[in-house]
């Protein structure tokens, strides 16, 4: 088990390992921290405490590796060819996401090497525009009718601009044309100045 | 219909349909949440004025009709599945929250599974017909996740066989809790445990705040409303100072630690008991940051397909949003990370109802394991989520900021499961502390199980590929 495995990021399979490996590093880094200041002849607890961030950030990879691997996972219950292959590209998408976005723990680890990060970038990008025909049915998908979602940017029909006018003239404000402070304050005002 | 995402709806590769059969868990699923939804949606006494028009009392007055008719309604349809009833509520709710929400996902829950059987046969009958309306108060002005450092007491008093209840010190008032400060009449106090000169940490009392017929606070309860928050408006946040209020031995929950009539501590089998209520919660937060993303990213993508705006040709007309290349990379991540999330909600919600079984079994085995992984979770997806609800908001442009947009609310009504339920930080330090006690154990030899296994193979490296 110890021959190297190639990472290849256009593989799903082989980014969960990737991550897998990361957060096994954060965890082995942070513990590493914990014993340097136990041999500063510091607490228990003080050891703890100065080696927070890394713990912080140790289980947060390992959050990260679980969510990645539970997603693969799901991608392996799908008959649907059409479905199995839009939420595969959501779930390459995501996971090159996350990897993008903690370059550095890749990088440190010796999980990733610099080119591929410039691979790593570019297959991001054409995701995204294999993603873009159905960017609103996948969230059609999620089936939330309109009186749950209550949202006038979100309409179900896309009829925005109409309904956002109708939605301000209700507003309590509106309710007079001429608001009562303009009586109360501003009249009184101009008649003064 | 809007030509444009009429378009956007032609142009699929996929059916949509199924897609939404595996999000609900099956088509059975799918049919029974429409049909729950549009009992709701059909209701004319659910047809409300819309919330942002209302001041502070009268959206806390239209949540506490709402949630009064729901409960009638919830009977009248026969609807008592866990599931169902969420579903139900999801609907009524939209995106504020329920006035009576901690009655039903504290109150009751901890009277179904911390009561001795006589408790119960008192408690739970009044709780369900909600003659006492509960809510949970642990949290105090100075005390949050650290539950050890509350200093509320309960003091036995084996003369008169009671607790004297008492809020020592001004850090001590019950801070937080949702329904406590207008709503309920009685609330489960977590308070520190004095019996014979020693204390024996905290434990659960059920304390009654209000009078049954007037609603009027009973002697030596102070309650009211925090005042204005983020969000939230819709619930009475309260406050709760008790002044050495007396309540009868039988009012500690009993089912596990005991108090004898001499005043005799007898210890819980297991301090690991209230373990299986913080995994359900924090495995539906997980639940939760899946919807609170997946409505925000509907929302962003479905305006980012109509709206338009500059141009990325010259003279040709204003493209839509969607098609900026930097558009598409704020938001389809996210849209990805919904889908995450969701997954992720319906994985640790079969874990619960496993490990449910496994803890009536007696077997904690799985426990603390479920416990860090629920932890780190619930602060991973809230952490995660809240940021990206604020980049659909901000995706939306100046529109995502008026209140018609429906992102304002969900933020704020999102943002504070961060720190509720375990402040997120302290929840990714307790799942550091179990992968470090399994890195050791690794370390020392020994081969681990389930999701931690991987620590045994820390010694293996990846080779970085040759582009």
């Amino acid at each position: 088990s110890s021959r190297p495995t190639v990472v290849n990021v256009n593989d799903l399979a082989s980014l969960v390992e990737a991550y897998k490996l990361r957060a096994a590093k954060l965890v082995e880094l942070a513990a590493k921290s914990i014993q340097q200041e136990l041999q500063k002849r510091v607490s228990q607890e003080d050891a703890w405490n100065n080696s927070a961030i890394d713990l912080v950030r140790a289980s947060d990879a390992h959050c990260h590796y679980v969510v990645v691997k539970l997603f693969a996972a799901k991608l392996g219950e799908i008959g649907d060819t059409g479905v199995h292959s839009v939420l595969s590209t959501l779930a390459l998408l995501y996971a090159l996401q996350g990897i993008q976005q903690h370059s550095g723990d890749f990088l440190q680890t010796g999980l990733l090497s610099v080119p591929q990060l410039s691979q790593v970038s570019q297959r991001l990008k054409e995701l995204l525009a294999q993603l873009r025909p159905n960017a609103v049915a996948l969230v059609d998908a999620f089936d939330y009718c309109d009186e749950m979602l209550n949202s006038v940017l979100g309409r179900y029909d896309g009829n925005v601009y109409e309904h956002m006018f109708e939605w301000a003239r209700r507003s309590p404000l509106n309710k007079t044309e001429v608001h009562e402070s303009y009586h109360k304050y501003l009249k009184p005002l101009q008649a003064k100045l | 219909m809007n030509p444009d995402i009429t378009r956007e709806r032609e142009n699929a590769t996929f059916n949509v349909e199924k897609l939404t059969h595996i999000l609900d868990g099956g088509i059975e699923k799918t049919k029974r949440r429409r049909e729950i939804e549009s009992l709701v949606i059909s209701d004319p006494d659910f047809q409300s004025e819309d919330l942002n028009f209302l001041s502070r009392s009268e959206r806390y007055d239209a949540a506490v009709k709402k949630s009064a008719q729901m409960i009638l309604k919830l009977r009248e349809y026969g609807i008592s599945d866990p599931e169902e009833i969420y579903c139900y509520k999801s609907v009524f709710r939209g995106n504020h929250q329920e006035a009576l929400g901690l009655h039903f996902v504290m109150f009751l829950p901890t009277l179904y599974t911390q009561c001795n059987k006589e408790q119960f046969k008192k408690w739970v009958p009044l709780a369900e017909s909600f003659k006492a309306l509960g809510t949970y108060a642990q949290t105090e002005l100075g005390h949050g996740t650290h539950l050890r450092g509350l200093e509320t007491t309960a003091t036995y008093d084996p003369a008169t066989q009671e607790f004297v209840l008492n809020s020592p010190t001004i850090t001590s008032i019950k801070w937080w809790p949702g329904g406590l400060g207008k709503t309920s009449n009685h609330a489960i106090v977590l308070a520190q445990l004095h019996t014979q000169g020693k204390c024996h940490g905290l434990h659960a009392f059920i304390v009654p705040l209000r009078s049954m017929n007037t609603h009027i606070p009973l002697p030596g309860v102070v309650v009211g409303d925090i005042g204005p928050k983020f969000g939230f408006d819709e619930v009475d946040n309260g406050y709760l100072k008790l002044e050495n209020v007396r309540i009868p031995r039988e009012h500690m929950l009993m089912k596990y630690a005991k108090v004898e009539a001499d005043g005799t501590y007898v210890k819980p089998p297991s301090d690991k008991l209230t373990y299986g209520t913080m995994v359900f919660i924090r495995s539906m937060i997980v639940g939760e940051a899946g919807r609170a993303l997946a409505k925000s990213c509907t929302i962003a993508i479905r305006y980012s397909s109509v709206r338009h705006q500059s141009e990325i040709r010259p003279g040709e007309p204003e493209p839509q949003i969607m098609d900026y290349q930097t558009q598409q990379y704020k938001l389809f991540p996210l849209l990805a990370t919904a889908y995450a999330y969701k997954f992720v909600g319906q994985y640790m919600n079969d874990v619960y109802h496993r490990i449910t079984g496994d803890i009536s079994q007696g077997d904690f085995s799985e426990l603390p394991e479920l416990h860090a992984l629920s932890a780190g979770l619930k602060a991973f997806t809230t952490w995660t989520a809240s940021a990206g609800i604020e980049v659909c908001r901000m995706a939306c442009g100046g529109h995502g900021y008026s209140r018609c947009s429906a992102l304002p609310d969900i933020y704020v009504n999102f943002v504070p499961t961060c720190t509720y339920e375990g402040e997120n930080t302290v929840m990714m330090l307790q799942t550091a502390r179990f992968l470090i006690k399994s890195y050791r154990q690794a370390s020392a030899g020994h081969q681990l199980s389930g999701i931690v296994s991987y620590l045994n193979e820390s010694e293996r490296s990846l080779q970085p590929q040759s582009v």
